[in-house]
């Protein structure tokens, strides 16, 4: 258990690292065991430094930052351990522009091996996707989806779902 | 292996049968505040087993079954559905395809099937353990989760990695 | 102490109710002490409903909801003991489009007596502020500021601050 | 009463004195991620008497000194001035405006200054008590507040309204 765990660990933390320079566009991040000679209890420090600042600790960076260093993390597991499916609940709803968009990179490289539903209010997210599904509640109380289909052409083809 | 279909009837705001069906790729959920689409994520966390309420934003069972709208009088029951395909691969199966159904009346009564075939939660649990895709695996990502996983309150950084070991 | 409290509550609770109703177009909540006859302790419960839906417990409400419910509650305090100043940072991140524009409108209304700082990445919000404050990072981990007069003209004037 | 200047040297990432001149109405702060506008909030709250370092999302007081940057070295101190203009009718001053100043170096020694006149954190929080000013009056709304407000794990609403009447 405790190979697997350190090995899984080191896959995670290569990982994170990578992903959190993707988001980043440089800066530097890493994973940690808080206690190196108790790997098996440890709890695991994170290090976030965006590039150009100071290291500091993870409550000061801002929310926009905190979202993407999450997302570093998070990615870094989906990535280790590959999960075929994958919802996100407007994640993206704290980033800028420049980051929606390195954030969404990040989606397009890993859904060559993983299927991504995200919900979103963000247009940039909506023109990756090649899927649309509008939710609507013509009737208040009653939700009811329409789905667009991207490929053809933008807003082509409104049908009712279901 | 993708989620190819996603079904949803009296669950939440979704009164009526709900399909959604889904090709592999980025696919975006949009729509105005308070429409349906968390009540979406809701439906597939609970049809993958999650059985604290809580993380379904409810306080009771009764809180996922449809409670009634200005016309429309409460449902007795809430039913989901998610179906997996191109699963040869990674699952023990036959067929190339299952469909996973979850089921709950007000009573509290709870039912599962396993392409139609009554089964018991454990069963779909250990269906999901080799996919990634069981309630822990944590590919279900909100707002919240994000003060969840760096506060880290609880060592659930290490419970992620220990999960996905 | 207990007529002060009861007075300042009907106050808040007369705000929340005509706030919500703007913020929802319709709808109806109400604030309530759970104990009626222990008005110095007791816990204040909110009840919300958007219009046409059912009365439900607070956390079923959807995100966007959940933030109009809390800034329908913060303004009635505001109103009822009007503060000369009012920051705001980011509250505006949850809602759709439709409902920033009504959040809006009940700034400017509360503006004419209160002055608003809002922290803010949507146009909308930006659209109505008299005057913006563009913050910057040219040099990494050192911020600025760059002020934009709207009355004159948008984006006109830019001129760097202190 | 209108707040009409706040001047910032040497506090989180603003390490230039940096003023921002207020009108009456409805300002805006905008720009990217990271770049400051909260770091701005947080001076606002400091400089109104915050105790709490956690409030500023710091957990030490030297946390809100500028504490360097690749090219920059760190400062010993932080300072905000809060200028409020029209005050007449408001507070019981003979002047028409009053500037609050506050400071901290890394010793963690602070000090407060009301019109330049060297003062203590009780003067402080007199002096805005009858505003709706006071740290403590709620007139400052983040995210986090939406939860903190509607859970209500511990009576905040109850605390809120006590503190308005
Ligand atoms: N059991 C139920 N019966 C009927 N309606 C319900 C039930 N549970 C929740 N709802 C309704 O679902 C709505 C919330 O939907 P949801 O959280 O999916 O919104 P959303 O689309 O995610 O919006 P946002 O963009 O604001 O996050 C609430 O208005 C609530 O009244
Ligand atoms: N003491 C300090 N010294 C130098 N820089 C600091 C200090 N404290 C915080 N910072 C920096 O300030 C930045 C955060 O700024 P802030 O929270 O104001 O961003 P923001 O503009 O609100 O962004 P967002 O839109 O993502 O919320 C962090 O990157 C952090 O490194
Ligand atoms: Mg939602
Ligand atoms: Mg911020």
């Amino acid at each position: 258990a405790r190979l697997e765990f350190k090995e899984t660990f080191e896959r995670v933390q290569r990982d994170f690292r990578k992903n959190f320079e993707i988001l980043f566009e440089g800066g530097s991040a890493d994973l940690r065991l808080k206690y190196e000679n108790d790997p098996l209890e440890s709890p695991i420090e994170i290090l976030a430094q965006p590039s150009g600042k100071r290291l500091e600790q993870i409550s000061l960076l801002s929310g926009g930052e905190r979202a993407l260093t999450a997302i570093a993390f998070l990615f870094a597991v989906y990535h280790t351990k590959p999960s075929p499916f994958c919802l996100l609940d407007e994640v993206d709803a704290p980033l800028d522009d420049a980051n929606v968009g390195r954030f969404l990179n990040l989606i397009k490289d890993l859904a060559k091996h993983t299927q991504f539903l995200v919900v979103t209010h963000n247009k940039k997210t909506m023109e990756v996707a090649s899927c649309l599904f509008g939710v609507t509640m013509e009737e208040p109380g009653v939700s009811k989806i329409v789905s667009v289909r991207l490929e053809k052409a933008k807003s082509e083809t409104l049908e009712p779902v279901g | 292996m993708y989620v190819s279909r996603i079904e949803i009837t009296g669950f939440k705001s979704f009164v009526d049968r709900t399909v959604i069906e889904l090709q592999p790729g980025i696919s975006a959920i949009v729509g105005p505040n308070g429409c349906g689409k968390t009540n979406i994520c809701d439906a597939i966390r609970w049809v993958l087993g999650e059985e604290n309420v809580r993380l379904l934003r409810g306080t009771r069972i009764e809180d996922i079954i449809f409670n009634g709208s200005e016309k429309r009088k409460p449902t007795g029951m809430a039913e989901v559905s998610l179906t997996l395909s191109d699963v040869q691969d990674t699952l023990p199966l036959e067929c190339n395809e299952v469909t996973i159904t979850r089921r709950v009346f007000r009573s509290g009564d709870s039912q599962f099937y396993i392409n139609k075939v009554p089964s018991r939660l454990k069963d779909i649990v250990n269906l999901l353990l080799g996919t990634g895709l069981g309630r822990r695996a944590y590919s279900i990502m909100e707002r919240e989760m994000i003060d969840w996983i760096l506060d880290d309150a609880n060592g659930q950084r290490r419970r992620i990695i220990e999960e996905a070991a």
